[in-house]
């Protein structure tokens, strides 16, 4: 940008004075990041993610293959991850709740739940993951998204129907998680119920959605 | 584009690597640590002008006859990227998510003279 009385230095002004020009770049570095991640400001980090949930997250998702999109699709793609926070958990039920900031103008294309199950029951499980909707009338509606057999513990990444995700405009989303024996195993529970899930430190549940600027092929259903 | 030499007096790509940590970002951006933000500049004369950005179409042919038949003034030609490539961020967004994300046309490669 011209300055007044000046030239710019790329069209054949002086150049300038060492520290003007490194503060300069730094600036223009600082407003093209924020432009192109449509940010008026740097984000504030109230709730700061503990550094291995972190590590734990970026790891589980290393070396999962990428979506057969097309290349020129790929740099308007955006991939969240969101860890929960547990309002509750117990042996058979846990619910958990998402802080989610997608933009409007981007379509939510993926989704998975990573969740790191801790030996609850024995034998095969039957996990059910419900949506909360808003409350009215002191009760909540919840959907059903989806079930899982869950047999093995450890870490499982459980894919959600996309749709049953959005249109979430408060920004927090909640699921309800249902664990219950599959029918047929007949493992008696005894002792005291332990909990469903590790729901701390680098056992934290997250969510994996993956996000474009918009839905290719919205416009040719509009028009059938 | 050549890469700059210390006393290169033309249009060319000068290497400049920003570090968030200078920037005071790096708490909220994740990956990577600095980016090369590199930047145009140096002179353009006349017989520079249009190359190598605009060189390859009739219409910047012609431009380039109008220029060297009827000189412009030096101002008019600017040493500016005509090459960008996109930057892969990983960072924490105001609710803690973490977002990974193709930044487009962060990462000058080229310059030429307009």
């Amino acid at each position: 940008t011209p300055r007044a009385g000046r030239q710019c230095p790329a069209c054949g002004g002086p150049t300038l004075e060492l520290e003007s020009q490194r503060e300069l770049l730094l600036h223009l570095a600082k407003r093209s990041i924020l432009d192109k991640l449509h940010l008026s400001q740097r984000p504030t980090l109230n709730r700061p993610v503990s550094r291995a949930a972190l590590r734990t997250a970026l790891q589980r998702l290393h070396g999962v293959p990428q979506g057969a999109l097309p290349e020129d699709n790929r740099e308007q793609e955006c991939e969240i991850i969101s860890f929960a926070e547990t309002d509750s958990t117990s042996a058979y039920s846990s619910l958990l709740t998402f802080h989610l900031s997608t933009p409007r103008s981007h379509h939510l294309y993926h989704a998975r739940l990573w969740l790191h199950m801790l030996p609850t029951l024995p034998g095969t499980l039957c996990l059910r993951i419900f949506r909360w909707g808003p409350r009215r009338r002191h009760q909540r509606s919840r959907t059903l998204l989806a079930e899982h057999h869950i047999t093995n513990l450890g870490w499982h990444a459980l894919t959600l129907p996309s749709s049953g995700l959005r249109g979430e405009k408060s920004g927090v989303l909640k699921l309800q998680l249902d664990c219950r024996p599959l029918e047929g195993n007949n493992s008696t529970v005894t002792g005291q119920p332990r909990r469903l899930l590790d729901t701390a430190g680098h056992q934290q549940p997250f969510l994996e959605l993956k996000i474009r600027a918009n839905e290719p092929g919205a416009g040719r259903a509009r028009r059938r | 584009t050549p890469t700059c030499e210390p006393a290169t007096p033309l249009c060319c790509r000068r290497d400049h690597y920003v570090d968030f940590q200078e920037l005071g970002w790096q708490d909220w951006i994740l990956q990577p640590e600095g980016y090369q933000l590199n930047y145009c500049s140096g002179q353009c004369p006349p017989h520079l002008a249009g190359s190598p950005g605009i060189a390859a179409s009739f219409h910047s042919a012609v431009f380039s006859l109008l220029k060297a038949n009827n000189p412009w003034p030096a101002s008019t030609s600017c040493c500016v990227p005509t090459a960008r490539r996109p930057l892969s961020l990983l960072y924490l967004d105001h609710n803690g998510n973490v977002v990974k994300t193709d930044v487009p046309d962060m990462v000058v490669e080229a310059c030429g003279c307009s």
